[in-house]
């Protein structure tokens, strides 16, 4: 076990257990930037833990970042670890990054859906959705990137368990997903919300449910190209973007269509790298690429949002 | 604890509409026990599922008899798999 944040291996594949632990750890070391809330349990009763960080003030508008909702995409909890670390090592010495703490908050959920993440090291690696029992059904877990009240119901989810896109008997039944709702409504003001899936190079925002492009379309499409644009400039890695639906396929009850009709505008969801051979297999070689080239589209995000108040 | 002995990763790219439409056939085959890592799009976009070997000739008969191309992405899942836990259990000696 590494003693310290230092000494932690960003550049491997942790278990669960070892990314709370590392969580604490940042905790411990940096009192006055960050904090854990554990937002509620998981079905299996896992705690679902969000670092906070602040520096200071009450209720300041906030940025989200979710890591691993499909636990299979182990390199965004890998990535999700190695940008908490960023966090805190920039602050102070990297002005964008300060003037955005200077204002805002930052909330990350690493393991956003940890029962999922454990059976991907415990039962089956290729695991996707989350681990609750559907009655009448051998099939376990639902889709939790189908299960919000965004479209829930309509084409582009599944209504059969066996499904790896499968909705749920109703929106927000997962708890994992049902915290999130909870801590964005107490919140009250979350400005971006950003969900990070892998593989396959894009970057999105609303909608996945329907064609209608959103009000904010050519602002949220402006703020995506130039996130590519900087993420691109360090590795060269080529990215799409767009709408959900005409970037990738319809995909109702969706996270971030759900975040922008809260009012949360700079609702966007990532799919990270993809060497075109490995897919969920990313070695772990390409973790700290991928998180660095990540971070830059990510810091590209927040400058906006941290600049642009609505 | 599931293993893969045997399952490829291949990917498909539809030419037109005709064989995007197949493929999205092919997805919705439950009796296959397909897992799509990456789902049907549009034509030129690559299509990535995974095969359990006991359906990898049937799935490969189907794609050959509609013409449809393919190529093994990953050939041997679980040697893949078996290759990160080495890693992982290395990483962790000090």
């Amino acid at each position: 076990q590494p003693k310290n944040t230092d000494s932690f291996d960003f550049a491997n594949y942790h278990t669960l257990g070892e990314i709370y632990s590392f969580q604490d750890m940042l905790v411990a070391e940096n009192p006055n930037i960050v904090s854990k809330i554990v937002i509620g349990q998981s079905y299996e009763g896992r705690p679902l833990n969000v670092l906070k960080f602040s520096t200071g003030g009450t209720n300041r508008p906030a940025i989200w970042i979710d890591t691993g909702i499909h636990s299979r995409e182990w390199v965004t909890q890998a990535s999700g670890l190695w940008f908490a670390k960023k966090i805190v090592t920039d602050y102070g010495t990297d002005p964008a990054l300060t003037a955005i703490l200077s204002q805002m908050d930052i909330f990350l959920e690493i393991a956003t859906n940890p029962d999922g993440y454990a059976f991907t090291h415990s039962g089956n690696r290729m695991w996707r959705k989350t681990r609750k029992p559907n009655p009448g059904s051998s099939c376990v877990g639902v889709d939790p990137n189908r299960n919000w009240d965004a479209g829930f119901g309509e084409p582009g989810a599944s209504s059969n368990p066996c499904s790896e896109t499968y909705r749920g008997p109703s929106a927000h039944s997962e708890s994992e997903v049902k915290s999130i709702v909870d801590f964005v409504k107490s919140h009250g003001n979350i400005k971006a919300f950003i969900s990070i899936h892998s593989y396959s190079q894009m970057l999105m925002y609303p909608y996945g449910y329907k064609r209608t492009p959103t009000n904010d379309a050519a602002e949220l499409h402006k703020v995506a190209q130039k996130a590519i644009s900087d993420l691109t400039s360090l590795y060269g890695t080529k990215y799409t973007y767009g709408s959900i639906i005409d970037t990738i396929y319809q995909a109702s009850g969706n996270t971030i269509d759900w975040t922008y009709e809260q009012g949360i505008k700079y609702s966007y969801t990532f799919e990270l790298r993809d060497t075109g051979r490995y897919g969920f297999l990313l070695p772990a070689s390409q973790i700290i690429p991928t998180a660095q080239e990540t971070w830059l589209a990510l810091m590209s995000i927040m400058d906006h949002t941290s600049k642009n108040p609505y | 604890k599931v293993t893969f002995e045997g399952h490829k990763v291949l990917r498909i790219v539809p030419k037109d509409e005709v064989q995007l439409s197949l493929i999205k056939d092919l997805e919705e085959m439950m009796e296959f026990e397909l897992d799509f890592w990456r789902g049907v799009t549009t034509v030129s976009n690559p299509v990535d599922v995974r095969v359990p070997f006991h359906v990898l000739k049937s799935v490969k008969d189907y794609l050959e008899t509609q013409n449809i191309d393919y190529s093994a992405m990953i050939e041997d899942l679980q040697m893949i798999l078996d290759k990160e836990q080495k890693e992982m259990a290395a990483a962790r000696v000090p």
